[in-house]
């Protein structure tokens, strides 16, 4: 494994981390999408099934269980512990998903690298996983101020895909590995984060300095 | 046989 491909999993944990630890600072979930973390849980079950049927190292399966357990958890706490029910801004949160879902399908049915179960299933993940974050955009876009936990939160999970470039070049150049569906949609995500950032820097930062005495 | 490939990335 290489640098880049660390630091993006490290960037990936961080924010995981960093919400939990938030919602459970805070004992509140207001401003994280469950949209979007319904979204990971469809991404990660989806992609991990190969748990069951190859086994790559011990750090990968780790991970793998990490992943799918904690984005079960953020959900949990969201829709039962510390519920955003009779929150008012739980209708921030309407993001039409089933578009996003059709067309990770759709896409998965066209491009995969054998139209089996598997293949189909691991190709909507990562079609999925390109668009999840979408829904918990807009929810940032619509209240127009983001406390420090989102703004963290997507930042690393920004980084994270920022990263997996780098890791791409270089497992190209040094082992001849390339993954064009992971590349391309990992691209496609990456590129909705640097726009969300665009938006965000000129949105909140300047304005919040252009506030300033 | 064609060329499979290695899905190690998360």
């Amino acid at each position: 494994m290489n640098i880049f491909r660390i630091l993006g999993d490290l960037s990936h944990l961080t924010s995981i981390i960093i919400l939990l630890h938030t919602i459970n600072t805070n004992k509140s979930t207001t401003g994280i999408s469950l949209k979007t973390q319904i979204l990971y849980v469809i991404v990660f079950i989806t992609r991990y099934l190969d748990l069951f049927t190859k086994f790559i190292s011990v750090y990968n399966t780790l991970m793998k269980i990490f992943f799918i357990i904690s984005s079960v958890y953020i959900v949990y706490l969201i829709q039962y512990k510390y519920s955003q029910k009779h929150m008012v801004k739980q209708d921030l949160d309407n993001f039409k998903v089933e578009y996003l879902l059709a067309g990770s399908l759709l896409a998965s049915l066209i491009f995969n690298y054998k139209f089996t179960p598997l293949e189909i299933l691991w190709s909507f993940s990562l079609w999925l996983e390109s668009v999840a974050i979408l829904p918990q955009l807009m929810m940032l876009t619509r209240t127009g101020e983001a406390d420090m936990l989102t703004t963290n939160y997507i930042f690393c999970l920004g980084l994270y895909r920022a990263f997996y470039i780098p890791n791409w070049f270089y497992r190209y150049f040094a082992e001849g590995h390339f993954d064009k569906l992971a590349v391309f949609t990992g691209l496609i995500q990456t590129l909705l984060y640097s726009d969300f950032f665009y938006i965000y820097y000129k949105n909140v930062i300047q304005a919040r300095s252009s506030k300033l005495p | 046989k064609e060329e499979r490939v290695k899905k190690d990335e998360l």
